[in-house]
């Protein structure tokens, strides 16, 4: 089942690595989030990771590409420098840095608020396999809302289910075929739930 | 099929970001080699990405784990530096790095041997899924040697169809739980073939 093969591999080869402490040098994720709130002077409202996993499988290399151009009356999102990397020798690699980007949704009659998101990368992984016809042939019949649901279900599942990782990790499911939806108010709506 | 969708993942999340030349600042993995070559003042004699698939799935966290202790009469794996790192926004991830590690095989009776190396990383994220008890249900039912089957098969067929990606990878699968087998033996003889 590949929407649960993908959540265990995004689970075990990912965010096992980023989110808790490694119980020598690297702190964990809460850790790395307030060593950035301190060096740049700002407040992350929610300090967890917001995987945004959308319709159409698709992530942009970055996530100000889901920003309505044009629009200034509308919350959008700006890139800001990555939190400290995580370097670790796997699988023969050695020091594989894991790395992520802290991001500003700057507000038009409001502060700025800082989080610190990215798109789901297994899923853009396979939005680019479907798209090389080369590829789509080894995986004909794939049905996209199926693995999305079975990826998220299975993800939340892993997340809750470990004591390392609960409650740094939050899912962000987001129609990007809706022109109506702004990924940036989108987040502010998740923010404030759990603030 | 998590064989074939592990290689379609490895493919376009990974080989097609280290080996070919991106048009820009990236002039792809050969000339990264020479690139190593030059600065070190050594000699590749097989210019390719060699990907260590073993029957367990494990690739510990440095090849060199696969050398005979105290056995001074084999040849052994030393770790070097890394080669140049490759950065880009992927996915949400701004300059998110891919870095390979040069690996040197020395030799008891003749000059040391250079390669880049890494072991199957989505194999081995398998192996610490399988491990995971919590994650084992979810794929409960798999068969191992079928899925390094259609990993290699697949991934072995992707490569050769990308003029890309052709004749810079080279799949090594490795009987790890075979303790006549040394993994540093093994890459000698490929790299021979290849000559
Ligand atoms: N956002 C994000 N940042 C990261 O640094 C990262 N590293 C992994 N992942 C995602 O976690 C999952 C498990 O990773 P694994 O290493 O087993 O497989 C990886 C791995 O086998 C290989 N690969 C990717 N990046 C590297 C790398 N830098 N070095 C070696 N191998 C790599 O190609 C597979 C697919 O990668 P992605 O399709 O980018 O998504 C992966 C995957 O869904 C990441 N996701």
């Amino acid at each position: 089942n590949y929407g649960v093969g993908m959540a265990c591999s995004y689970f075990e080869g990912y965010l096992v690595h980023v989110l808790p402490s490694d119980g020598a040098k690297f702190f964990g994720f809460l850790e790395n989030i307030k060593i950035y709130e301190n060096r740049e002077g700002v407040v992350f409202p929610v300090k967890k990771l917001f995987v945004v996993v959308t319709k159409s499988l698709f992530s942009p290399p970055a996530l100000v590409e889901f920003n309505k151009t044009g629009r200034d009356d509308l919350p959008k999102l700006e890139a800001c420098s990555s939190l400290t990397e995580i370097e670790k020798d796997v699988a023969g690699v050695k020091n594989r840095i894991y790395r992520s980007t802290a991001y500003k949704i700057y507000r038009p009659s409001a502060p700025p608020v800082c989080l610190c998101t990215e798109g789901g990368t297994p899923l853009n992984t396979l939005y680019r396999v479907l798209k090389n016809s080369e590829l789509s042939e080894e995986l004909a019949g794939i049905n996209r809302e199926e693995i999305v649901h079975d990826f998220l279900t299975t993800l939340r599942k892993l997340i809750t289910k470990s004591p390392e990782c609960r409650g740094k990790c939050e899912l962000v499911y987001f129609d990007d075929s809706n022109r109506d939806l702004n990924l940036a108010d989108v987040l502010l709506d998740r923010i404030r739930e759990l603030e």
